[in-house]
């Protein structure tokens, strides 16, 4: 599977809707100090089911919605959207692949997932547009290999957390290769 | 299962070591477990010798040294166990520049099979991408995406 | 005492304040007791608004806002008290182009009075310098000290 | 007062002698990874007196012994000398100044600093060349002001700690500005 594209909106310092499209190999990404780069990791971990405001750097999760800044006002809702392209290979592998609601204007290879929370604290998931539980992103993901494994995502600064742990707690290597 | 696991540590010992000769060019590497006889609870040290010094306790490494054998033991797992994605945020802040060469040449390798996002302030790093954005905040506090060429990092503000 | 405490936190606040402002070429910030009432056990806290953004919990800043915010503080404290000595082992490590010059003018402002020794791979400090030292390790595992030049820089394999 | 000079000898990866002579302003110190930059700040830290292994980035004491390598032999002793220069006005300020051992060939303004760790586990410390206790040179240090406060010396990648404390760890920065 591949992901085509990641679209962010209200989502931390992305005020305005913002689309990064991602094609094979690798993509970089560069900019000053405090110019939201990390804000993009953030929404990747958010829009796979992150559930702890501290692993986004904040203390409650309402945090991701825009807040404002001296040019913009504070927006309602953080809506982060992942869009992928699932690959014939994966749907022989997985017998029992979710079943997606069918969508007339997406063909069945393709799968949009987003997230939103409102204000109110009201949070919402969406498979092809359509409301969902988290747990059918989740199911998703875990057919497609796309669950967030411990080095999937290396925050900065972290780089160094596999040296300073007890031998104990680098056990994820072994069972996560296992 | 006590099988699947024994393999896997077998795996990533051999994985780690190749890596970590790869990234340090030279120098020899191993990831332990506490107790030989025990992969289902054991913990796991880790070894790590960089080329032309003697073997020490991994905390009086470099910090270079440090954030090299953490990839490299992270990137042996990946390569063991492929994701589709790797998202790596900085990873190259404390590399020196041979370093970092390596390390964009081992990503361009791993991105075969992977889409990698990584985040960077290194000119070699940007070198090894296939597709460059570059983030600006030209209003305050607002940020926004423009597609780049390598020609125009300059523009906007980084290294 | 009482009053020396409040002394030094009154003058704390004051010259946090200013040194961001100059670091980060605007914004505001300031450093605030837990209890006001109680400057003899209280902790402290640190409010910090990089320009144009709004202000929030200070771990949402990025990696390299966060460094210069710490970094304002450390020199905010030794303006106030000198020392002969500042040793800084890559400070600037996270910091972008415009925040590490603004950062080596600082150095060179205070090292008036104080004795400074940074360590670092950015370029930009490098040239801030009076006195240029490169280590090496021609031989294995055995570090040398050499005197440079900013054109010899190179040669040593650093950024 | 003024640093002259540091020479290393012995300490870390410093297996022979080396000398930086410190002059007025910003000394910057470059090299590639590993080559023994940050073992420098550690021969400083150990010199001013530093007790805690933990904070030389090792577990016992007698790994700041040079330990050999594919191209040397491991050594039988570190040592760390500070060469300081007092200036006048600080003999004035101090009217308790140390009594410092009385040298021929060595300036009455002027001190050599030497720290010193053999295998055996025995130490030193030298004031102008004579043994004293470690008490006699953080007196010294504090007479002249250079006792390591917490903001004199920024370890790599501790700069966030800072930010990271609780709030009542942050007292010192008030405590010695007082
Ligand atoms: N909900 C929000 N609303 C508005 N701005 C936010 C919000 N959450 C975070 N920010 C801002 O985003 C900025 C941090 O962005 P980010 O961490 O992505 O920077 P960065 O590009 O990674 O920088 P660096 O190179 O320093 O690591 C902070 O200044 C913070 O104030
Ligand atoms: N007692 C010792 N004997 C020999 N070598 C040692 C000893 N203690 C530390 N070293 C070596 O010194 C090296 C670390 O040096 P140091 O931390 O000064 O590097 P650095 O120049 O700061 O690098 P970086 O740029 O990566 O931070 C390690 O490779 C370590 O093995
Ligand atoms: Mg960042
Ligand atoms: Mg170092």
């Amino acid at each position: 599977m591949k992901i085509k594209e990641i679209e962010l909106n209200g989502f931390k310092s992305f005020s305005d809707r913002t689309v990064l499209s991602l094609h094979d190999g690798v993509t970089v990404i560069v900019g000053p100090n405090g110019c939201g780069k990390s804000n993009i990791v953030d929404a990747f971990r958010w829009v796979l089911g992150e559930q702890s405001a501290r692993s986004l750097r904040g203390e409650k999760m309402d945090e991701v919605i825009f807040q404002g800044s001296s040019s913009r006002k504070p927006k309602g809702m953080a809506e982060v959207t992942l869009s992928i392209s699932l690959t014939p290979p994966q749907s022989k592998d997985t017998g029992n692949a979710t079943e997606l609601p069918k969508d007339d204007d997406t063909a069945h290879d393709s799968v949009v997932v987003a997230r939103r929370l409102y204000r109110s604290g009201e949070s919402d998931y969406l498979l092809n547009k359509r409301s969902c539980r988290l747990k059918d992103i989740k199911d998703l993901f875990l057919d497609t290999g796309l669950d967030v494994k411990s080095y999937s995502i290396l925050d900065q600064g972290r780089i160094g957390e596999i040296l300073n742990a007890r031998p104990i707690d680098r056990r994820f290597l072994i069972e996560e290769v296992a | 299962t006590r099988r699947k696991l024994r393999e896997a540590y077998d795996a990533l010992r051999a994985k780690f070591a190749e890596v970590f000769t790869t990234l340090f060019g030279g120098g020899r590497a191993d990831v332990v477990l506490t107790d030989e006889e025990n992969v289902l609870e054991a913990g796991l040290d880790i070894i790590a010798q960089p080329p032309g010094k003697k073997l020490q306790n991994i905390n009086l490494l470099s910090g270079g040294e440090k954030a090299l054998t953490s990839l490299s033991l992270l990137f042996a797992g990946f390569l063991l166990k492929p994701s589709p994605l790797c998202i790596l945020d900085e990873a190259d802040a404390t590399l020196d520049e041979s370093n970092t060469t390596r390390f964009a040449q081992m990503i361009r390798e791993l991105a075969r099979d992977t889409q990698f996002v990584v985040i960077t302030h290194n000119r070699t790093t940007m070198e090894a991408a296939d597709n460059l954005y570059g983030i600006t905040m030209e209003e305050p506090g607002a940020s926004k995406t423009i597609s780049l060429q390598m020609s125009e990092i300059e523009a906007i503000g980084v290294a």
